[in-house]
This record gives C-alpha cells, structure tokens and sequence, in this order.
C-alpha cells in the first residue's frame, strides 16, 4: 500500500507540477498489476474476509487504476515509450496458458485468480527491464520498488507461519510468490548496497 | 485443499 500510495502521490496533478512526474515508471508494468489486481480481487463482493481485506482490495485496485490513468492519459507527455518495451503478450500468454493447466479449481473465478497470482509474478520484469535499458532509477521509484518487492517477501513469512500453526499452505501462492520474491533480488542488493547509501542505483552500461 | 476455502489474502 506504502509502495502503491507512493506511486500515485507522486504522480497526483496537485502534488506535483506536470514536469515533476516522476519517469522512469514502467507503464506496462501498472498495467500488468491492474490486470492482476482486477483478476484476484472479482470476489470483492461475494467473499467477505474481513474490513481489512476488503478496504485492501478496494484501495489496490483504486490506486493501481488511478496510477494508470495518470500515467499513460494524463501525463502521457512525460511517459518514456522508448524505454518500456518489454512485450507484456510474452508474459500474458504464458500465465494464462498454465492458470488453465494448473490450478485448484476449473471455475472462472478460481481460474482468474490463479492467473492473477502468476502475472503477479512477472508483472514487475517490464519495470526491471526499463531500469536496465535506462540503465538507472529514480530514488523515488527505488522506494517504490523496494516496497513492492517487500511485500511479496513478507507474504513467505506469512505462509511459513500458517504453515505451523494453521496447517494451511497454498503451494500455488507460495511457488508464486517464491518466483517473484527472486525476480526482485537482484534490485533488493542494489538498493541495500546503493540507494540506502544515498546513491542513485546506476546500472553498468 | 485451499481451493475448497475461499481465498482469504490479498
């Protein structure tokens, strides 16, 4: 929520004047999280966990939607077309090949949530491609990212826990969310190593 | 058998 909120603080037309937008944000990657929040959270209405849960999905798909559009309608001037490249179908089509092959349930909503969990996975690697191809990150999109990547590394403590004391694990979260904790930690040692020091991460050319 | 459950994280 910290890294979401972030995102759309910093893009909000009050907070800042439109030149301010921070680039170097992957709109493919807002997209692809979109996609993922809409997918996993379609029981918003029918499955009631708690005020928590829901005001969480609710938020999520709210932010991401708005990050969305600030970026690529609004401010569509500043966004940085030449540096997001990655083809997101390359992404798509795999997730949703295998959310049909493997999954708990054949049902539409179990399906899409399986989908969402695994383009969940992969949704941040047009970010990290775009950050290779500029070769930097904002200091502000490293905060993003960290937290991003954060909240997914929580999550395996979280499954470890519920595991021992719940007797509750759910291996395609878990596989899931291991993949996407792995695909961050490359950027996690450089944002220790680098960002925490006050430098700007610099990719080698 | 988590499907049986209704997902209950985010």
């Amino acid at each position: 929520a910290a890294g979401i909120g972030l995102l759309v603080g910093m893009n909000c037309p009050k907070a800042v004047k439109p030149r301010d937008v921070i680039t170097g944000i992957s709109g493919r990657s807002q997209i692809l999280f979109l996609v993922t929040y809409v997918a996993r959270y379609l029981d918003l209405l029918t499955n009631f966990v708690s005020v928590y849960n829901t005001a969480m999905k609710v938020f999520f798909i709210a932010a991401s939607a708005a990050t969305v559009y600030l970026m690529l309608f609004k401010f569509k001037a500043t966004y940085d077309h030449n540096h997001d490249t990655l083809r997101v179908e390359f992404l798509i089509a795999p997730c949703a090949l295998l959310a049909l092959v493997v999954n708990h349930d054949f049902t539409p909503l179990e399906i899409l949530w399986t989908f969402s969990i695994y383009l969940e996975s992969v949704a941040i690697l047009p970010q990290l491609f775009m950050v290779s191809k500029t070769g930097e990150a904002e200091t502000i999109t490293s905060h993003y990212l960290f937290a991003l990547g954060s909240y997914r590394a929580l999550y395996i403590l979280n499954w470890i826990y519920r595991y021992y004391f719940d007797n509750f694990f759910d291996l395609i979260a878990i596989v899931a969310g291991v993949v996407q904790t792995v695909l961050y930690c490359d950027f996690f040692y450089l944002y220790i190593t680098k960002v925490l020091k006050g430098k700007k991460i610099v990719l080698p050319a | 058998d988590p499907s049986k459950e209704e997902h209950d994280e985010l």
